[in-house]
């Protein structure tokens, strides 16, 4: 789940989405890359009590399952802490410094279907890492112009990991977050984006394939203030279109990725 | 104007204040230091025609004026490109790394009275680059959960570069964006900030004087639509919420910095 763009719902999806797809039944696995350490605070994971945490598992090496931990029944958080930031400089001079993640999770055989990464919102170390590492690249948006502005070189640093380090890479979808779907400015800029997709059809680019989700995710302030319960949508607000949005936007990303 | 976290308001703070003040007669530069050159696209600037930006400033060694862009009178935009995103790389190994920025805004007198830096969504070298150079610092804040958890960092951060490498910096203040004042998050999170200030001054800390404006910056649509016209609020939507909250904005930051 990436998107250089600051603030556009990365987070909140990968907590939310991973959600929806735990409790249709996959089991799920949220990787949290980003020193913030928002997804770990979404769960109400107190960064200071953990043994290891994504800078272990980075730098000690350790396996990815020894800092997992179940918040839900099919669902696990892998937390980050603010050690991560100090990751991107330690790991600058290691061969293949992309690769490092991609090393950890092959490594053993994971327990897990399906593994969400939650980004920082920069196209650095971090961000490589997690695009060597994984087959398939989710990009949120919300649909204002200034996010539209980076999606240009968001694709380019994606086509550039797929042709140097991870030639399957490809972008599986785009999902509109925090949409005003009121507004002109919201459906201008889903339209446009619409429109560059399917142009890129059929034109081998790893984002030709890509599906817009019809599901956009409405702006709805119970998304905002589950975080500070620890816990999702789908507990703090069931019956909310927070809920509603991501529990559909789950079953369209599981018909897209063939899931079940 | 800096905050680790993304998409809290700090690019449209930058752009709308700095108009709002400029509009009130003082001379302002808005230097754009990130590279997703946010900014720069605000104000309708094409970063591909631009002979000189801010990377040059940093890395040719230029002066700060010779990539300046006047865009309105009594404002005058330093703009970005992608390559700044090698900056950070480029000057990671360079004695004094954090200080280039500082050394450039020195070399000459500059014809501004006011400088307003935008920063990218992270802690790294161009917001350390950022924090070196100025002497105070403003936080935009979206009253949001996830938002108040990067506080912490931010300030201890702020308290470090006063220590090492900047001892007149301090935080003047912290103004809230995206205000939607109906909602209880909004209100509790905003009660939490103010408290947290309140309880910090006195005790000699850089953040101990910092003012909580009063005017916060209510959602409005039509902020987000005023890049795409290549302008700001105060053009785009005179009589909006946005331009009103900005110019209020505007005098209470004049006040607290005791300008004119
Ligand atoms: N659909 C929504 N409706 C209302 N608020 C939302 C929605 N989605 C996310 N938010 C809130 O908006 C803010 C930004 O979302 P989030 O933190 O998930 O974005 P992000 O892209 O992960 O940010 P960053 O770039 O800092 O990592 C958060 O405070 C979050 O709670
Ligand atoms: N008060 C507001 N009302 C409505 N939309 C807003 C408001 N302030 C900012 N926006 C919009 O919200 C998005 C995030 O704001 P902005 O880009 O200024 O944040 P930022 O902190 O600079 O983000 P980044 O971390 O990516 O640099 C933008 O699309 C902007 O147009
Ligand atoms: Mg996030
Ligand atoms: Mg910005």
């Amino acid at each position: 789940m990436t998107n250089q763009k600051g603030g556009v719902g990365k987070t909140t999806t990968v907590a939310n989405l991973g959600a929806a797809l735990a409790g249709a039944g996959h089991s799920v696995c949220l990787v949290d890359l980003d020193p913030q350490a928002n997804l770990t605070t979404h769960f109400g994971i107190n960064a200071r009590s953990l043994k290891r945490s994504m800078y272990d598992v980075l730098l000690e090496p350790a396996a990815l399952t020894t800092a997992a931990v179940m918040v839900e029944p099919n669902l696990t958080v892998v937390p980050a802490t603010i050690d991560l930031a100090a990751a991107e400089a330690e790991l600058a001079g290691a061969v293949g410094r992309e690769q490092i993640l991609r090393d950890r999770l092959r490594e053993a055989d994971l327990p897990y279907e399906l593994l969400l990464v939650d980004c920082p919102p920069s196209l650095g170390l971090l961000t490589l890492n997690a695009l060597s590492a994984v087959e398939e690249v989710l990009i949120p948006l919300q649909p204002h112009f200034l996010a539209l502005q980076g999606l240009g070189s968001l694709l380019e640093t994606v086509e550039l990991v797929a042709r140097r380090i991870n030639p399957p890479l490809r972008v599986a979808g785009v999902v509109f977050c925090m949409c005003e779907s009121a507004t002109k400015l919201a459906n201008e800029v889903m339209a446009d984006v619409r429109q560059f997709m399917a142009e890129a059809r059929g034109r081998g680019k790893p984002w030709s394939e890509a599906v817009v989700f019809e599901t956009a995710i409405r702006r709805n302030i119970k998304l905002a203030e589950c975080p500070s319960y620890g816990t999702t949508i789908l507990h703090y607000g069931p019956h909310s279109n927070g809920a509603m949005d991501y529990i559909s936007l789950a079953k369209e990303f599981a018909a897209a990725l063939g899931l079940k």
